[in-house]
């Protein structure tokens, strides 16, 4: 409880630094593999023309992400939570020390795969994005309720495997629904571009939103 | 660390429980999605005519995967973990209790899906078996170093999808050999069945050498 308090802390900080700035910090959440660093590259090459950008990227072990997010020559910092099997708003405080954050921007944090979390930690963030591969199948809501209900989008992601796989939408939408019935819902495909209008429209308008 | 101490209390003594009555404990750990419940449905129904079987089904919530097992006819218990992000000993402990465990047999427990772990918990399982989907991507091993360290097998899933992928087959045998150069490593499709004989057979070689 006591991590919680201290988490939280921390949290305002970020949201206040963050909220000083005009920055929109959009925190990605998914199962290992789901997509979200080939959404994140494909989002970054995107914006970069008319924002300033900065990431911040997560995983147990390895510089894996941030090497291939670099490629985009997009400032990025490797997080290694090590024990932890998620990222906490402390982390990303001393993270973002260490970015040349600009104001009116994004900041990217994208965090480990895992939807398993004893407690949704808050990093400061302005909006929770959840990636989810249809590869993972529909129940996954139901199964994971904590993550699904924190979302603010769904990215439902690797449509283009649709036709080679049995994957109930109808269902996938209904188990959604059950445990949040408010969150924006998008599907795409980050390898083959699919939805990433849609997607890209909704970061600018929830940017433009806090001004 | 008490925490582990305990554990490992009760995973000795599940240990003994399965040694005592010639059982073969295979727990099955994965990322969500990436068809643990598909495989074990298949390898139930090819293993029930000469063996005796039981299941041990986690999740943070839902019934979900023990209603798909309950329809091969063989004896499930659901574990919620709720809070918890992986299944410990003491909850096998307790689930053995309330399943008809015969001798001579199987006993397959599916953990929630989950690859990070601040800690890997002896069940006192007999073997520790990843099913690894394909779709995930090839640096899985180094990212998740303490999952894929301790696998006795990793089972390579859903290749039924390599055509449609840009999976690099070569990089990720590369990556699990840095993690774990000594896991038995079998590809297959708990979809079309390819790869299940040489799957059911290790299981049944695993099986006969505790005899
Ligand atoms: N077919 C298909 N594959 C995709 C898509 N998006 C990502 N992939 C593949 O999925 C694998 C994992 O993609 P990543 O972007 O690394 O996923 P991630 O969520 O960042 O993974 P972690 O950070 O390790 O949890 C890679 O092999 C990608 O090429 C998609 O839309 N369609
Ligand atoms: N194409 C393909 N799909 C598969 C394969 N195995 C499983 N799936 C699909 O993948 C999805 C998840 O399969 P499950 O067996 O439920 O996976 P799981 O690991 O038990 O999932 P959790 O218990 O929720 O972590 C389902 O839609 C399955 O139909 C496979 O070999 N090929
Ligand atoms: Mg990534
Ligand atoms: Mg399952
Ligand atoms: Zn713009
Ligand atoms: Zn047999």
């Amino acid at each position: 409880q006591s991590l919680v308090a201290e988490n939280n802390r921390y949290a305002d900080d970020n949201r206040q630094f963050f909220k000083k700035n005009d920055i929109t910090a959009v925190h990605l959440v998914s199962s290992p593999g789901s997509g979200k660093t080939t959404l994140l590259m494909s989002t970054l090459n995107r914006l970069q023309a008319d924002h300033a950008l900065a990431v911040i990227a997560a995983d147990q072990d390895s510089e894996q992400d941030s090497k291939r997010i670099a490629q985009t020559g997009i400032s990025v910092k490797q997080i290694n939570t090590g024990q932890y099997c998620h990222l906490n708003a402390k982390m990303v405080h001393h993270a973002l020390k260490q970015l040349p954050v600009a104001e009116d921007g994004f900041v990217f944090i994208e965090d480990v795969g895992n939807l398993v979390v004893p407690e949704v930690f808050d990093l400061g963030e302005s909006y929770r994005v959840l990636v989810w591969s249809i590869t993972e199948g529909e129940d996954k809501p139901i199964k994971y309720p904590a993550m699904f209900e924190k979302a603010d989008l769904i990215f439902l992601n690797k449509i283009d495997l649709l036709p080679h796989l049995n994957f109930n939408s109808e269902k996938c939408l209904n188990y959604l629904r059950e445990i949040n019935p408010k969150a924006a819902v998008l599907t795409g495909s980050a390898a083959t571009q699919e939805g990433m209008c849609e997607w890209v429209n909704w970061l600018e308008k929830m940017a433009s939103k806090s001004k």
